[in-house]
């Protein structure tokens, strides 16, 4: 979930 | 994706393109940090290499890309087009204060030690630190222009939003990311006693100045 997850934020 | 997480986009979004209509319309820069913009710029393109990598959704892309042509042609406005108006006497912090320690800091605390992934831990920890200058500029000539208050809070708004984010994202998708929230909290100490002043003075219809 972490990885996956990881910088999809702007 | 998120209310909290929308919301402080286009309050990030709402900041850039204030800072960009007040020096188009006034053509001026007079009051603005050529150097937080510099920072900001060198924040986006190191933070966004994963659009060539990447893709998430045609929003993320979207808004990518329109940060980035944005701040580069703040950063263009100030150097170039309207350098005759920028205060560079007054826009004196050292940058290099910020960018070696951050990009050292990068190196040393990261998720995974790969170019891409130093970079975009450069680019968190560069921006939580990179509005420094502009606040340094304000507390030296002791006052900002109003529209300049409004862009500030604007973009504190969207780090406090960002926070409320992840408070959501935690308790409802159990991820945090533990360098975003670090970084993301200081930045958005920075910006707390301005909120004050902002709250204080700009909404009661007073410029923003700062006592002697």
């Amino acid at each position: 979930k972490f990885e996956e997850a990881l910088h999809d934020e702007l | 994706m998120n209310v909290f997480r929308l919301i402080g986009d286009l309050s990030h979004l709402l900041a850039i393109l204030i800072l960009l209509w007040k020096i188009w319309k006034t053509r001026s820069c007079s009051g603005i940090s050529g150097k937080s913009q510099f920072l900001f710029a060198l924040v986006f393109t190191t933070r966004y290499l994963d659009l060539f990598t990447n893709f998430i959704s045609p929003y993320n892309t979207f808004m990518k890309i329109v940060y980035i042509v944005c701040s580069c042609v703040t950063v263009y406005f100030i150097y170039v087009k309207f350098k005759a108006t920028y205060d560079s006497n007054h826009d004196t912090f050292r940058v290099e204060f910020l960018v070696v320690p951050v990009g050292g800091l990068a190196f040393l605390v990261n998720h995974d030690f790969t170019p891409l992934e130093i970079l975009w831990t450069f680019s968190i920890y560069l921006e939580s630190v990179a509005i420094l200058p502009q606040l340094f500029m304000i507390s030296k000539t002791g006052e900002a222009e109003t529209i300049t208050s409004h862009y500030l809070f604007a973009l504190g708004a969207y780090r406090a939003l960002y926070i409320v984010n992840w408070v959501y994202r935690y308790y409802f998708e159990g991820f945090f990311d533990l360098i975003a929230i670090v970084a993301g909290c200081v930045q958005t100490i920075l910006y707390c006693d301005f909120f004050y002043l902002y709250i204080t003075k700009v909404l009661q219809g007073k410029k923003l100045s700062l006592p002697a």
